[in-house]
């Protein structure tokens, strides 16, 4: 049975994309069969391993719309396998909506189960109908956090809305661990803030730390896996280091 | 008549409620009266000017509803007038959506254009009801950018979109400019990325740059005014520069 983690954040620009991509990739290295789910209209994770799709070939959004089954839309590049996004995914959230839609991820990955050990989610800045496909369909939530004020004032909200899903639509939902990003040792607003998160979640906040690290976005600009561009950056080993926790604990 | 200003970009954590709020203060500081108004159910800009609002308390969504006028909504804290919000907003989205009100906050704020001579919107990170509503609303766009390559990749959808609602809901609308956010002369990226927006921009691109400065996220912790807080910082200092470049030209 594949473990379902979603990726997610309210707050933006936290480093969700980076840590799907990043750990989808780790977990390669380390042998393990990932697959990856990018959620976001944006289409941040997808243009990261190299898809820029255009607005109508096959995407998220037509899984979305129970159009074939989730193996049709599995792209396996080079270094992960994804189902990706493009912009045209905004299309559907209304439909979804009036539907009252949250299970249609859930049900759809199903049959990929046995096919992987790991599926991951890329979840957009924002408590959409997506993120509440990948809460329902997910086993585990994965929160990353950046430095400084805002980042810190929107976990309240994002835990009451995990508490809520798992209240209703998923009860298997849990915590899996809180993920400080962007991490400066130069900088006190770092260590403030992961002082500040370690009394908040002292028993769920990752040991592993991701430093800035410039290698992970010039990985990003040449669409390449961060393994393959730097192996021996700080980013790579960082990811390396959190995929061992996630999957030794 | 009172200019008004969106400050929007989908990508999450580019700076848009870090200029929205710095630069109120910055316009105040050069006797500008300002209106903030807080379109995201984050309430990032509304815990920067101190107000984090209890559920129930009165914010945007009350005026949303069309619970009576502006005026009754607008809190003159001590650095900037601002309509606040909370995460009641979210509530408020679907309603809004199957009503396609998209120009609530346009009539809304239309008694207040003689009483400021700027409102800025800060939108959330996603073309959500209420960012279209700040799109029909304004006159002008500011797009604040970050370095690296999802920043870059989404500037083209949020043009489409920009372009969409002038050709349909608001005919006035135009670019104010693309403000370079979080700029670190040590880092080429930051240069890469300038070079790249000065291509793409030639006309539309801010001299004013926003270097990254730590003032600027201390003052946030502190829900502090940035002029008051460290008035001779970096941040004080370019925030300054782009109130006087958008006044003068
Ligand atoms: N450890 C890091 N070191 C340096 N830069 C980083 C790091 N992690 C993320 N970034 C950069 O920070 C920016 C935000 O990261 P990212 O886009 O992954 O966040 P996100 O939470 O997915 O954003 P959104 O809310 O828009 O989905 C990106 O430009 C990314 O390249
Ligand atoms: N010039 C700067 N120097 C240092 N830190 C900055 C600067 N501008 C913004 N920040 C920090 O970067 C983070 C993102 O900025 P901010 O929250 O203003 O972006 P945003 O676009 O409003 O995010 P969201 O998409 O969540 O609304 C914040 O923690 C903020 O403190
Ligand atoms: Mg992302
Ligand atoms: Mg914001």
């Amino acid at each position: 049975m594949a473990r379902k983690i979603a990726i997610t954040n309210q707050k933006g620009g936290v480093g969700k994309t980076t840590t799907a991509v990043c750990l989808a990739a780790a977990l390669r290295a380390i042998g393990k069969r990932t697959l990856l789910v990018d959620l976001d209209s944006q289409g941040n994770a997808s243009a990261a391993v190299g898809l820029i799709i255009e607005d109508d070939g096959p995407t998220l959004k037509d899984l979305l719309l129970e159009k074939g089954v989730a193996s049709d839309y599995i792209v396996a590049t080079g270094w992960t396998d994804i189902i990706p996004s493009n912009n045209a995914l905004k299309d559907v959230e209304e439909k979804l909506l009036r539907g009252q839609a949250f299970d249609r991820i859930k049900t759809a990955l199903q049959p990929l189960e046995t096919r992987y050990e790991f599926i991951l989610f890329d979840c957009p800045p924002s408590f959409n109908i997506f993120t509440k496909n990948a809460l329902v369909a997910a086993d585990e939530v994965l929160i990353p956090v950046d430095s400084g004020f805002f980042p810190l004032l929107g976990l309240k909200q994002l835990l009451e809305e995990v508490g809520y899903i798992r209240r209703g639509l998923n009860p298997s939902l849990g915590l899996l661990g809180v993920l400080a990003c962007k991490f400066d040792r130069r900088s006190s607003l770092s260590e403030q803030t992961y002082e500040a998160l370690k009394s908040h979640f002292p028993d769920k906040l990752f040991r592993t730390v991701i430093r800035v690290n410039v290698d992970i976005v010039k990985a990003q600009i040449t669409q390449q896996n961060l393994f393959e561009y730097s192996p021996s950056s700080k980013g790579a080993e960082d990811f390396l280091a959190l995929a061992k926790e996630i999957v030794h604990g």
